[in-house]
């Protein structure tokens, strides 16, 4: 990612 | 995706199942609490709030839905229909919203990634569904006697988070970049809620005793 946290999870 | 984070997901499926189980056969709702699911639908809410807009794949948006559906259905019930709501616990279940609520909001604000409403939202999210269990766990103090589906309710509940952590530290050390705190500080306090739980949970396994915990 942009080195934040990923968003990719639920 | 690797398999603790499906099993994470799966788990995470399988306590909401048992839950709507307990609701659509039993008709009851005993045991539940019914500020940790309004809790809950607060969570998804705030944090699905980008579902039509950013596109992950189709497992995704699936999963999202089901979820924001199945906890606003799940308050719905335990509010709204005519037999499940008589079964609430309601004298027990006393913990109050904004002593939760207020605090992530609170600290969404100054601890986050980005300072725009979505990712406020976002981080609010993360750190709301870390304490949202605590209502559940009180009530399960308060009661005498907790039955099979509510003690596997929290148990999946837990399991789930369990699985998460352990994708956490498998991303970790596997995926370059990965800097994520908030997940990782809102995650280690949610999965340590479930501790004490699972120690009393495991013993009445082990001793073939109805779950109860101590006051």
């Amino acid at each position: 990612g942009e080195g934040g946290d990923a968003k990719d999870e639920l | 995706m690797n398999i603790f984070r499906l099993t994470g997901d799966l788990t995470h499926l399988m306590s909401i199942i048992v839950l709507l189980l307990k609701i659509h056969t039993i008709k009851s709702c005993a045991g539940i609490s019914l500020k940790t699911q309004e809790l809950y639908a607060l969570v998804f809410a705030t944090r699905y709030l980008d579902i039509f807009t950013t596109y992950i794949s189709l497992y995704n948006t699936v999963m999202k839905l089901i979820f924001l559906g199945t906890s606003f259905s799940i308050v719905w019930y335990m509010r709204r229909h005519k037999t499940v709501r008589l079964s609430y616990d309601k004298n027990n279940d006393t913990f109050r919203h904004y002593f939760l609520v207020l605090p992530c909001f609170l600290l969404a604000l100054v601890l986050n990634n980005r300072f725009t409403v979505r990712e406020v939202l976002w981080t609010f999210s993360l750190y709301l569904e870390a304490v949202a269990i605590i209502p559940q766990l009180v009530l399960l103090q308060r009661s005498k006697n907790v039955d099979n589906l509510t003690g596997n309710y929290v148990f999946f509940l837990g399991a789930y988070r369990g699985f998460y952590l352990i994708n956490w530290i498998y991303r970790y050390f596997t995926e370059n970049h990965y800097r994520r705190w908030i997940t990782w500080m809102a995650g280690i306090v949610q999965t340590a809620l479930y501790v004490d739980f699972f120690y009393y949970y495991f013993k009445s396994w082990k001793n073939n005793e109805k779950l109860k915990l101590p006051a």
